[in-house]
């Protein structure tokens, strides 16, 4: 473990806790993709596949438990709980995220560590986690306006997988054998996704104004 | 060792 690591571990959690907050509190979801909140629900359950099998330590365990949960329970709450669905924006998000887990599935049968079911899906859930945040930012650009949760949400999501490309890079340096070529590249492509949002997001900060999009 | 330490990161 690493501070870089530590700190993306930590920012993702602050991610998802902002979330829930929004969504707790204002009892609304306006200007949150669902499909973006099934698509991490989906990520995370593939990825810890291997939650009963292999025991690393208690801090990755409980942090897969809580990411696991979390993400489920927020896409129970988007589809159930009877005040926070009435906010959901359906004509919005109309982003095909199916396509998304078809193509990541298909790369994953053809890019993998090892082909085995454990490795084919994490390497899944690692494609999948690159591409997910789109629908979020096309509703985002649909929307134009981002409210300071919803953009707080996503500048931490952005924030944790730039923290892990550190990281990466850290464990390069410093561990011999240390190479992990599928979640570095996807990590990047990732973490370039969220440039143009992160730029506007700067800029909103810096001129004290509200964060627009371009649409 | 080296299977499980593989990911070891979330």
């Amino acid at each position: 473990m690493n501070i870089f690591r530590l700190a993306g571990d930590m920012t993702h959690l602050l991610s998802i806790l902002v979330l829930l907050l929004k969504i707790y509190a204002t009892k609304s979801c306006s200007g949150i993709s669902r499909k973006t909140q099934e698509l991490y629900a989906i990520v995370f359950v593939a990825r810890y596949l291997d939650l009963f099998t292999d025991f690393i330590s208690v801090y990755n365990t409980f942090m897969k438990v809580v990411f696991i949960a979390s993400s489920l329970a927020i896409v129970w709450c988007m589809r159930f709980h009877p005040m926070v669905r009435r906010s959901y924006d359906r004509e919005l998000d109309t982003f095909r995220h199916y396509f998304l887990v078809g193509a990541s599935f298909a790369l994953a049968l053809i890019l993998h560590e090892k082909f085995t079911v454990q490795e084919i899906f994490w390497a899944f859930s690692i494609y999948l986690e690159a591409v997910a945040i789109l629908p979020q930012l096309v509703l985002l650009q649909r929307s134009g306006n981002v409210d300071n949760l919803t953009g707080q949400y996503i500048f931490f999501l952005g924030a944790y997988r730039a923290f892990y490309i550190l990281n990466w890079i850290y464990r390069y340096l410093t561990e011999p054998h240390f190479t992990r070529w599928i979640a570095c590249v996807s990590g990047v492509v990732q973490t370039a996704l969220y440039a143009d949002f992160f730029y506007y997001y700067f800029i909103s900060w810096k001129n004290n104004s509200k964060l627009k999009l371009p649409a | 060792l080296e299977e499980i330490l593989y990911h070891d990161e979330l």
